[in-house]
């Protein structure tokens, strides 16, 4: 696609090809591409010179609307309360450490609620983040209720005067009901406490992932009024393009792309980069 | 569904009640449409739908009653065909203990899929014994050590600071030892592209000689599946696939992906997280999910 070519329908078949490869989505992609055609022949545009800023441009205005999206609306004066959420695997403990390394680097006093207590390891495994990070972990015995954790740990959060907790959540389903309400509890327990919170809900996507991801996206955004996403292993050759069709349909915007296993492997989403990758 | 869609291309097409080769492009279409959306690899779709023009302009459809219904018969048997084949059979070795090894991309299910193998074993009255070589990933161990616990099966570690060659040398002799007919080794997640890493699994194969590696993919997982599969096929020579998560609602086009592109048979699907949640591979039904 970077090569000069003539802007005729073998062009935009190569075109679809690409950005179905990057999981766009069939349907995305043949509005995108009937978009481009009209547009190419309204300007008479007819080399790909002049069609690939039109389509990065296109893609980027979908994915930052507006400079504040893509930073965490927490708030300055109290305790911020960040929920995380998603399907099996896709990398929330993970996250959970890296964030708590960024907060702390800004001066931030952080706290980790460890609300996943069914998986075997799994509050071992956020201990060992918090350790790294430097950050205090709340945890209750495997096999308790997870809105007890979070509940206990926003008392103890507030008590120590803490400016963030970070609430691991078990991985989950999206079609398991029961699941499904197990979260919509704790979502609930934490507005109890300070109505305003969980101030940020993301949902942490798997950059592997393929169509799949809108219906996390949807049922997640029902149980748990989901605000935004961490697209993570965005170090693989996946290269995360349902978070397109994401935006578009449920507006939801990438907060934060992880890229690796290492505490500092977080970083804040970059539109342009993002769209440039999808083409690489 | 596939079956609607396929009605309504019907409908707008069709005039005095025959099909004719056009009608059944029209239909391919649609097909190809359906396994897009249900995440084929598009070089994959491209591919089979060209396998099944072939058929889908054959008797059997332009001469039925019901083309719609036929087409997507047509489809579905050689989706099947496709996926089907070898038996979702593991391996057992002339010389105990049978070798398996775990491998995949992170957060597949690798360990939680180690540990429904041990169960499966043991209700075979086998004497599996889990091996942790995940010496990366934080609490990777005790997560093991605690499905060993739960199921009681014996698992070998050395902690994390020794190299995983070297715990899985250490762990098949104590196997040996223990007259365990049974070595599953959980490997840490890697990318593909991580040449040191992809490497480490060399090493580890060369030691462990397993009788199957079974590579552990996520059945939401999209068009990455097959340079994910080909590319661990390449460099290991699986024996097999595990596909994870199955119970949740994802089409699940990557078993399709997979298997086009390596070969290798799916054994067993996951269908929860808990340790009994593991079946054999049902090409049959696996088609019918992929069409929706
Ligand atoms: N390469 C890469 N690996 C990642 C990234 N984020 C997480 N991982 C790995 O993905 C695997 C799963 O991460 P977890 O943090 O356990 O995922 P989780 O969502 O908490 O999993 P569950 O709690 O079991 O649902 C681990 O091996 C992580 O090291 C990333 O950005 N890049
Ligand atoms: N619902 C469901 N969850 C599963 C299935 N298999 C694994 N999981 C869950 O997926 C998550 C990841 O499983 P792990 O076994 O830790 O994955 P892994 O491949 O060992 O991960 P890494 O070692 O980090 O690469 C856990 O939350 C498991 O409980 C399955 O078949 N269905
Ligand atoms: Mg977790
Ligand atoms: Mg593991």
């Amino acid at each position: 696609l970077s090569r000069y070519r003539k802007v005729d329908e073998d062009f935009f078949e190569e075109l679809e090809e690409i950005l179905i490869q990057a999981d766009v989505g069939v349907e995305t992609v043949m509005e995108l591409v009937d978009d481009l055609r009209m547009e190419a022949k309204k300007n008479k545009i007819v080399d790909s010179e002049g069609l690939k800023p039109l389509l990065t441009e296109k893609f980027v205005d979908i994915l930052a609307k507006s400079d504040e999206e893509e930073t965490l609306n927490i708030p300055d004066d109290r305790l911020g309360v960040i929920l995380f959420v998603g399907v099996n695997g896709v990398g929330k403990t993970t996250t959970i450490g890296k964030m708590a390394h960024l907060f702390k680097n800004a001066g931030k006093k952080v706290i980790l609620a460890a609300g996943d207590t069914f998986r075997a390891g799994a509050i071992e495994q956020l201990e060992v983040w918090g350790e790294r990070a430097g950050v205090d972990v709340i945890k209750h015995k495997p096999g308790s209720d997870p809105a007890a954790v979070v509940f206990d740990a926003i008392q103890a959060a507030q008590s120590r005067q803490a400016d963030i907790l970070l609430c691991d959540t078990a991985g989950r389903l999206q079609n398991k009901k029961n699941l499904m309400d197990e979260l919509n509890k704790v979502h609930r327990v934490i507005k109890r406490e300070i109505p305003d919170a969980p101030h940020e809900t993301l949902l942490v996507l798997d950059a592997t992932t393929g169509q799949n991801a809108l219906s996390q996206a949807k049922l997640f955004g029902e149980a748990a009024g989901v605000t935004g996403i961490v697209l993570t292993k965005l170090d693989g050759t996946a290269k995360g393009g349902i978070v397109i069709a994401i935006r578009n349909e449920l507006d939801l915007p990438v907060k934060y792309v992880g890229l690796g296993e290492k505490l500092d492997d977080l970083q804040p989403f970059q539109a342009e980069q993002f769209v440039h990758a999808l083409f690489a | 569904g596939l079956a609607d869609r396929l009605q309504e291309t019907l409908k707008k097409i069709r005039g005095k009640g025959k099909v004719t080769e056009a009608d059944v492009k029209s239909m391919m279409r649609e097909v190809r449409l359906a396994l897009l959306e249900a995440d084929v690899n598009f070089k994959v779709v491209k591919d089979f739908v060209n396998r099944v023009k072939e058929r889908a302009v054959g008797q059997e459809v332009l001469k039925s009653l019901t083309p719609g219904q036929q087409v997507i018969k047509v489809v579905n048997d050689e989706l099947t065909q496709l996926m089907g084949g070898e038996q979702s059979k593991l391996a057992t070795s002339a010389r105990p203990p049978t070798v398996i090894m775990m491998v995949g991309l992170q957060g597949a299910g690798k360990t939680t899929s180690t540990g429904k193998l041990a169960k499966y074993l043991q209700n075979q009255n086998r004497s599996p014994m889990l091996i942790a070589a995940d010496i990366y990933r934080p609490a990777a161990i005790k997560q093991l050590e605690v499905l060993g616990e739960q199921l009681d099966v014996p698992v070998f570690s050395l902690g994390n600071k020794e190299n995983p060659v070297k715990i899985v040398q250490q762990g098949i002799q104590k196997a040996k030892e223990e007259h365990c007919d049974y070595v599953l080794i959980d490997t840490a997640g890697r990318l593909h592209v991580d040449e040191a890493l992809m490497d480490e699994l060399h090493q580890i194969k060369q030691e462990a000689n397993p009788d199957e590696i079974l590579l552990v993919i996520d059945a939401m997982t999209g068009q990455d599946a097959v340079n994910v599969a080909q590319s661990f096929n390449e460099q290991l020579e699986l024996s097999g696939v595990v596909l994870t998560k199955l119970d949740g609602d994802t089409r699940g086009g990557a078993a399709l992906s997979v298997k086009a592109v390596t070969g290798k048979p799916i054994k067993f699907v996951g269908m929860g997280e808990k340790m009994d949640a593991l079946e054999p591979f049902h090409p049959d039904r696996m088609a019918s999910r992929i069409l929706g």
